[in-house]
């Protein structure tokens, strides 16, 4: 139930749409 | 109007709030008047936003500090979730301001809000990064000084996400004995 991310998964994010 | 898609505005929530701090040593203030809070967050997206408008780590003038802690937590040892804990200290040569600093600290908050530390998650209180001209500093957090099998997995944790070689070595200090130090630095409680 805990909220495990990676770091590839969060890097994906960097220049996301909500990120930018 | 753009249309906006409903995919691209579902962000993705992390497992704490986290808040980011600064620090910049003006010596005509109190210290704790030097340290501002700059925003907390709780999603994976609202960090990328704040990460990707503050000035990299590496540019920051010596003195000045990032910190990033579990909101509600003051990046500082007298905090009640601090006291009794200490941090696992990266020391960093003059050379390792342009070449890794910006690396390790990023992946240091990947760690931080990834959970990358599991079950331990608890244990651990935040990360700091201190900019100096005598050598920059990175250092992550814990609670409780004395839980010694806790504290030893997450150095090893933290030696391997930064990548640290097995031959270097870095040391955990309690709080407790940094504020009481006579000398530049205060002993090492476990090393790993």
């Amino acid at each position: 139930g805990k909220k495990h991310y990676d770091r590839e998964f969060l890097l994906q994010f960097q220049n996301d749409y909500n990120a930018i | 109007q753009q249309i906006v898609s409903p995919d691209m505005l579902i962000k993705h929530p992390l497992q704490n709030r986290w808040a980011m701090w600064f620090f910049k040593n003006d010596k005509s203030k109190e210290w704790t008047a030097n340290l501002k809070l700059i925003t907390a967050f709780d999603t994976v997206e609202d960090f990328w936003g704040l990460y990707n408008h503050i000035q990299k780590a590496s540019r920051l003038p010596s003195g000045c500090d990032y910190s990033l802690f579990k909101d509600g937590i003051q990046p500082m040892w007298e905090d009640a979730s601090n006291k009794n804990g200490g941090r696992w200290l990266v020391n960093l040569n003059k050379n390792q301001r342009q070449t890794e600093l910006d690396n390790f600290w990023l992946e240091t908050l990947l760690c931080l809000i990834g959970e990358a530390f599991d079950d331990l998650t608890d244990d651990i209180c935040g990360a700091t990064i201190n900019i100096r001209n005598k050598g920059d500093k990175l250092g992550l957090w814990t609670r409780d000084a004395r839980r010694g099998d806790a504290t030893l997995q997450i150095g090893k944790k933290l030696k391997e996400r930064l990548k640290i070689p097995q031959k270097i070595g870095i040391g955990f200090q309690a709080h407790s004995d940094t504020a009481t130090k006579a000398g530049s630095t205060a002993r090492d409680r476990y090393r790993v």
